[in-house]
């Protein structure tokens, strides 16, 4: 279970 | 993006709207805490700072741009316009800042994705916006009257996370199931210190009667 790193929300 | 995000997006920002719609229109801010909008300040300044470094979509941009500008202004109107800023309701809005940004702040710089500024700051806004309803849920419970629009704006502000969680476990299992613990724990947080005011808010609904938080 690696975090994602994904900014792609507000 | 899939329904679910974009409806959250979309009660975000018609709370926001029903909020403006409120202040300008009955040139009233009656029931709104000045706390919790300066905190979404502070949520959307340190979130969206990547505008500058990186462009996701025209729709992002705008939406940022939008959720800046309108934050900004609320808390312009409740401190500064000569008719509005008399109806603030300062003796009841007492909830402090700092109790809530401090410790979001240090739990930013413990559990993050990466130790730099912009994603430090990310991850501080996302805990701080998960309690950032916290002053204003505390001036509900102190009204004795809470108007229709204020209560709206409420139940769609805490709908919008609710929409948020539902998209997730939509593109956890769409999206190569990628796994984001600290929007979703944070959203999960946030949707819950509304469950008390979704009771509250339906049941007078249902029975047609004026919202009223019990003390």
């Amino acid at each position: 279970f690696q975090e994602t790193k994904f900014h792609d929300e507000l | 993006m899939n329904v679910f995000r974009l409806a959250g997006d979309m009660t975000h920002l018609l709370s926001i709207i029903i909020l403006l719609l409120k202040i300008r229109a009955t040139k009233s801010c009656t029931g709104i805490s000045l706390k919790t909008q300066e905190l979404y300040v502070i949520v959307f300044l340190t979130r969206y700072l990547d505008l500058f470094t990186k462009y996701i979509s025209f729709y992002n941009t705008t939406m940022k741009l939008v959720f800046l500008g309108t934050s900004i202004s609320i808390v312009w109107y409740m401190r500064y316009h000569k008719v509005v800023k008399q109806t603030y309701n300062k003796d009841q809005d007492t909830f402090r800042h700092y109790f809530l940004a401090i410790p979001c702040f240090l739990l930013a710089l413990l559990i993050h994705h990466e130790f730099t500024v912009i994603e430090v700051l990310w991850t501080f806004s996302i805990y701080l916006e998960a309690v950032a309803i916290l002053p204003q849920l505390v001036l509900l419970q102190r009204s004795r009257n809470i108007d229709n629009l204020t209560g709206n704006y409420v139940f769609l502000l805490g709908a919008y996370r609710a929409l948020y969680l539902v998209n997730w476990v939509y593109r956890y299992f769409t999206e190569n199931h990628l796994v984001r613990w600290i929007p979703w724990l944070s959203g999960l947080v946030q949707t819950t210190l509304y469950a008390d005011f979704f009771y509250y808010y339906i049941k007078s609904w249902k029975n047609n009667e004026k919202l009223q938080l019990p003390a």
